[in-house]
């Protein structure tokens, strides 16, 4: 564990728990793309298949547990709570994302560190995790304006994935033979989906205004 | 034949 990963983790979870805390304090998931969340809890049960198999650290396991259960209960509230699911914005998140699913897939049958279900599925997730924001971009620019705590949730899970690649290149500096093609590939092409939502949101920073995305 | 790496990453 180094100081970037532990940042990346920690912005990870501030973001899912600005999330909660969103739809908890306003009772509306307005703005929240069911469709992203959906595949995060996809992304999450996948990759975390080994919680039953290899035992990293207690921290690893707890953080595997809290990930799987928040998204999970993200997607029930959108979905069943009686009142959040009332501002789900359906007519705007019609993002065909099953074509991610496949597309994942198919590539993780191609490009995966072994041929096994567990390595298969990990590529999987990986892939699915890189792509995953895609109906959340697309919602916040098709509805213009986007609430602060949508915004900041979005930030911190941008910022999730740059401590990240700070965090491979600390570990290919520090450790010896480290490499993290699959992982650091789709580490970067996640960060990149985000440049021009954190363009966005860092000059309405730093005019101190709302967050407005063109159309 | 060369074990891919336990991923020890969250």
């Amino acid at each position: 564990m180094n100081v970037f990963r532990l940042a990346g983790d920690m912005t990870h979870l501030l973001s899912i728990l600005l999330l909660l805390l969103k739809i908890y304090a306003t009772k509306s998931c307005s703005g929240v793309s069911r469709k992203t969340q959906e595949l995060y809890a996809i992304v999450f049960i996948f990759r975390y298949l080994d919680l039953f198999t290899d035992f990293i650290s207690v921290y690893n396991t707890f953080m595997k547990v809290v990930f799987i259960a928040s998204s999970l209960a993200i997607v029930w509230c959108m979905r069943f709570h009686p009142v959040v699911r009332r501002s789900y914005d359906r007519e705007l998140d019609t993002f065909r994302y099953f074509f991610l699913v496949g597309a994942s897939f198919a590539l993780a049958l191609i490009w995966h560190e072994k041929f096994s279900v567990q390595e298969v599925f990990w590529a999987f997730s990986i892939y699915l995790e890189a792509v995953a924001i895609l109906p959340q971009l697309v919602l916040l620019q098709r509805s213009g304006n986007v609430d602060n705590l949508t915004g900041q949730y979005v930030f911190f899970l941008g910022a999730y994935r740059a401590f990240y690649i700070l965090n491979w290149i600390y570990r290919y500096l520090t450790e010896p033979r480290f490499t993290r093609w699959i992982a650091g590939t789709s580490g970067v092409v996640q960060t990149a989906l985000y440049a021009d939502f954190f363009y966005y949101y860092f000059i309405s920073w730093k005019n101190n205004s709302k967050l407005k995305l063109p159309a | 034949t060369e074990q891919p790496e336990v991923h020890d990453e969250l």
